[in-house]
């Protein structure tokens, strides 16, 4: 049975995206089968996965309202073992198209039911918002991972968004559980990057992520080549932060 | 009669919050009456003028139901002149409430209409989606001014943005202009914010602000002191940007 994971936080901006493409990179440069679902109308994980929008005409948006095909709606990528399922501008204005379905926060789970076998991972990008979209991807997924960018906006926010994430385990997905929280944009010679990690790190205890996902501006440049950062540049200490992340994750998955 | 400007992206974390909270500040400390109003659920323009979550029960969520009590609503801050409408956790829901409200877009240009001539300025920051708040904040205002962080995904949106206010000019408010665009968290140091700096300028010419917001870490530590940067550290590079950014405005607003 596959794993789905979340990847999800309302703050915008905190490295949802760069954690869903380089992290499915990795696990899938490490033999296992990896499906990224792109849920955010932004589209930004497809592209970062080399898919320009004018390829893409049909994506997730159409596997919402069931019966999907699935042959024509799951892409290949340039990783081995690394498909997506591409946003599309219809998307945008899923969110309120859902609001009058019957069952709306469920529509993603159920489309990915006949996929569970069919990857080891399905990592789902999440929009910026706790509205319809990303409660679908708490709804659908088992765990769910949280990018927190070492700033104080970011810290502000997650309260909120722990007690979302209880709200959804009672009402749509008693199984949730939190996967754990990523520090992102860590910057060592930053005061405010420090104290935001030993606050964290203080209240959340083991719940957060061993690896830490440094400030580095390879990061931020691969995505304009359409690559992951595996591919962009391997050496860089971003792409040796999210191997490291990948590896914490499959330890874990073996020790269970 | 006072000018709305709504500060709108759909991408995250560009610089939406730090640039409502910081040129309203600028724009107060030039002798300006300023209304900060704060549209995002999360709430970080609240605590950026330094209102904490348990000191607010009432904000504009309740304004936008009509019939609104000022006297109750609006908040002064630690900067003469500048006030603020707060966000509350209520405005969480209201993307979904509103969809099936009567003339559901201008929920808040209806509400704000008593207040046109109390303020010079009215800045109206949005939350990271295309949703109904930010779609009420393009209805209410006169002109959006449009944070650009110096990134490739930020960019990759900007021409979604773009079709979108071409769409609400078309159908909600006719009178909407463009007050320009504002590149955020400019590192000269490095290749992509040069990149993208030169792509937006050659792409929109007079229509992107001289003044540009560095990277700057005093910005990103004021909000935890609840200060705009003008008060937390006058003499930064992001205290500078911002009052630049402040005078062109108002050199325009004398020009015209
Ligand atoms: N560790 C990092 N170092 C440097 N830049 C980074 C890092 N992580 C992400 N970035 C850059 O910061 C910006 C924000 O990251 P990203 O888009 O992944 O965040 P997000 O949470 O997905 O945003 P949104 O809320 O809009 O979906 C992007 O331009 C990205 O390239
Ligand atoms: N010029 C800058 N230099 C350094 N840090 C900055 C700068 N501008 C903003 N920041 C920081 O970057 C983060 C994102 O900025 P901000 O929250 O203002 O963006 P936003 O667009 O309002 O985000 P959201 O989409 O979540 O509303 C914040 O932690 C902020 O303090
Ligand atoms: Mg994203
Ligand atoms: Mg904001």
């Amino acid at each position: 049975m596959g794993r789905i994971i979340a990847i999800a936080n309302q703050k915008g901006g905190v490295g949802k995206t760069t954690t869903a493409v380089n992290l499915g990179a990795c696990l899938a440069a490490a033999g296992r089968t990896v499906l990224l679902v792109d849920l955010d109308p932004q589209g930004n994980a497809t592209s970062g996965v080399g898919l320009g929008k004018e390829e893409v005409d049909r994506g997730v948006y159409n596997s919402l309202c069931g019966d999907a095909d699935w042959e024509n709606l799951l892409r290949s990528t340039e990783v081995a073992n690394l498909d997506v399922l591409p946003s599309t501008r219809d998307l945008t204005g899923a969110s309120i198209e859902l609001v009058e379905v019957e069952r709306r926060e469920s529509c993603l789970r159920d489309a990915l039911i006949p996929l569970r076998d069919e990857y080891d991972f399905t990592l789902i990008d999440c929009p910026p918002s706790l509205g319809l979209l990303t409660l679908n991807a708490l709804t659908a997924a088992g765990s769910v991972l949280v990018p927190l960018q070492c700033e104080y906006y970011a810290l502000e926010g997650v309260s909120e968004l722990m007690s979302t994430l209880e709200l959804v385990k009672e009402e749509l997905n008693p199984g949730l559980v939190l996967e754990g929280i990523l520090l992102t944009m860590y910057d060592s010679r930053n005061n405010l990057s420090r104290q935001v990690q030993d606050e964290v790190r203080d209240f959340f205890h083991n719940q957060v992520f061993e690896a830490v996902i440094p400030r580095n501006v390879r990061l931020s440049e691969a995505p304009s080549f359409g690559r992951p950062i595996l591919l962009y540049d391997l050496q860089s200490k971003g792409s040796q932060a999210y191997l490291m992340l990948s590896q914490e994750i499959l330890a874990r998955d073996s020790g269970t």
